[in-house]
C-alpha cells in the first residue's frame, strides 16, 4: 500500500518540533532551489540525532518519536 | 560536543549555589526538595562539583515550576511534549531550571513524570551539558522511566560532566564500598555481546539487552510494561498485543503449564510450522502446543536431543523465513525445523546493522 503522506497535524507538529529543536528557519530567498528543502535537511538532521533511518520524511516512526515527552533544550547548539 | 553551547559555557568555580523558588502541587515540599537534591548530587557524585541550597537572593541555579508563558522567551506547551528546559551556566537567567507544571510530576511512584529523573536531566544542561545521542544516557533528550532508587548515572553521562570539570577528588569514605560502574548502552557491534532475548513484531526483529532492545531503551519502548519491572521479573510472564500489555498479566511462569520447578525460562521460540512454543529451560526445553493450549507430554527434554550440536545454554531463539536461530554465547546457531540439522554457526551480531 502507498504510505499515507503525513496528517496535517503532524506536519505542524513537525515544523513546531524542527524550529524548537533543530533550528529549523523560515525559508527565505527564491521559491525553487535545486537539492533537498531546509526542511528536509533538518528532518534529516533529526533522525540522524535519533538513529532513525534517515530519509529526510516524515515517515511514521520519525513522527512517534516528535510524539514523545522530552526536554525543552534544543538538540542542536543554536 | 559535549556542551550545550557553542563557547563552551561552564561555572568558574566548583561551589554552585541553587535556590527552589516554588513547588508544584503535584508532590509535597519535602517530596521537591528531596528530588531535587538527589538529582544535584548525581552529578556531585563524579564531579569536583559542590551544591549549596540558599533560600533568598539569586542562586547560580535558581529553580522553579511554571505553565505556558513563564517569564522567559520559552513558552511551555501543556501536558506532555516539553516537560521542562534549563540554561547554560552564566549569569542572570545562565544555570536556571524551569518545570512545566502542566506535567504530573511524582516522587517514587511510576505515575507521571519522576521529578528527580527530569531535574538530573536538566541540571545536566545547568552544568554545560548538551544532549546525547546514546538513547541510554541521562542526557539523552527523550524521557525515559528507570527506578530511581537504583539509579546510577551513564558512563556517557559520566565522561561528558568529567570532560568539562574532571573527576570528583574527594577520596571515597568507604574504600570497601566502591562506587557502581556507571552502566554503558550495549553496544549492538560488540563481537562479544550476549543478547538476553530475540523476537519479531509485526515484521520487525528486537534483539533486547538490559534494559534495551536494538535501538532504544525499553521503557521508551513498552513503557507501562518496565514500570512493573521493578518486582522480580524472572518468574513471571506479560503478554503483550503490540505495544500495550495485555490485561491480567503479568502471571506466574505456571500458568503457561511449565512445572513449579522452573522459576526461569531462557528463551523461548514460537515454531509456525507446528505451531507450537518451545521454552528453554537451562539444558532442557518444553513444548507448548498453542492449538491444544496445553504442554505436550514427554518433555523435558535435552536441548541436544531436539537440536543435535546444540550442547551450550540457548539464551534466545527465534525464527526468520522459516530457519531457527539459537543463540548461546556470542553466537547464534541456524536449525532447519524440518530435518534439526545445524546448518550454520554465526556471530550474533548477524543480523544487526553492523
Amino acid at each position: 500500500l502507498p504510505i499515507s503522506p503525513p496528517s496535517e497535524e503532524d506536519e505542524a507538529l513537525a515544523e513546531t518540533y524542527l524550529k524548537r529543536f533543530f533550528n529549523l528557519t523560515e525559508e527565505t530567498g527564491p521559491a525553487f532551489k535545486r537539492g533537498p528543502s531546509q526542511r528536509s535537511r533538518k528532518v534529516s538532521e533529526m533522525q540522524r540525532f535519533f538513529g532513525l533511518q534517515v530519509t529526510g520524511t516524515l515517515d511514521a516512526e520519525t513522527v512517534t518519536m516528535m510524539k514523545k515527552p522530552r526536554c525543552g533544550v534544543p538538540d542542536v547548539q543554536l | 560536543s559535549r556542551f550545550t553551547t557553542f563557547d563552551n559555557r561552564k561555572w568558574q568555580t566548583n561551589q554552585v549555589t541553587y535556590r527552589i523558588e516554588n513547588y508544584t502541587p503535584d508532590m509535597t515540599v519535602a517530596e521537591v526538595d528531596n528530588s531535587i537534591e538527589r538529582a544535584l548530587q548525581v552529578w556531585a557524585k563524579v564531579s569536583p562539583l559542590r551544591f549549596t541550597r540558599i533560600y533568598s537572593g539569586i542562586a547560580d541555579i535558581m529553580i522553579s515550576f511554571g505553565t505556558r508563558n513563564h517569564g522567559d522567551s520559552y513558552p511551555f506547551d501543556g501536558p506532555d511534549g516539553t516537560l521542562a528546559h534549563a540554561f547554560s551556566p552564566g549569569a542572570d537567567i545562565g544555570g536556571d531550571a524551569h518545570f512545566d507544571d502542566d506535567e504530573s510530576f511524582s516522587f517514587s511512584s511510576t505515575r507521571g513524570y519522576n521529578l528527580f529523573l527530569v531535574a538530573a536531566h536538566e541540571f545536566g544542561h545547568s552544568l554545560g551539558l548538551s544532549h546525547s545521542t546514546d538513547p541510554g544516557a541521562l542526557m539523552y533528550p527523550v524521557y525515559s522511566y528507570t527506578d530511581p532508587s537504583t539509579f546510577s548515572l551513564p558512563r556517557d553521562d559520566v565522561n561528558g560532566i568529567q570532560h568539562i570539570y574532571g573527576p570528583n577528588t574527594d577520596v571515597n569514605p568507604k574504600p570497601d564500598k566502591p562506587d557502581p560502574t556507571p552502566p554503558s548502552t550495549p553496544n549492538a557491534c560488540d563481537p562479544t555481546l550476549v543478547l538476553d532475548a530475540v523476537t519479531t513484531l509485526r515484521g520487525e526483529k528486537m534483539f533486547f539487552k538490559g534494559r534495551y532492545s536494538k535501538s532504544c531503551s525499553l521503557d521508551q519502548m513498552f513503557s507501562d510494561l518496565c514500570n512493573t519491572f521493578s518486582v522480580p521479573a524472572d518468574s513471571q510472564v506479560w503478554a503483550l498485543y503490540g505495544y500495550d500489555i495485555v490485561p491480567g498479566y503479568p502471571r506466574n511462569l505456571k500458568s503457561l503449564g511449565l512445572p513449579s520447578t522452573v522459576n526461569k525460562v531462557d528463551a523461548a521460540l514460537y515454531d509456525e510450522d507446528s505451531r507450537k512454543t518451545l521454552f528453554f529451560v537451562d539444558d532442557n526445553y518444553y513444548s507448548y502446543d498453542e492449538a491444544m493450549k496445553r504442554m505436550d507430554k514427554g518433555f523435558p527434554k535435552r536441548v541436544d536431543e531436539g537440536f543435535p550440536g546444540m550442547t551450550s545454554k540457548v539464551t534466545a531463539a527465534f525464527q526468520v523465513r522459516g530457519f531457527t536461530y539459537l543463540y548461546s554465547g556470542s553466537y547464534m546457531f541456524e536449525y532447519s525445523m524440518r530435518t534439526r540439522r545445524q546448518l550454520r554457526v554465526l556471530r550474533n551480531n548477524y543480523f544487526l546493522p553492523c
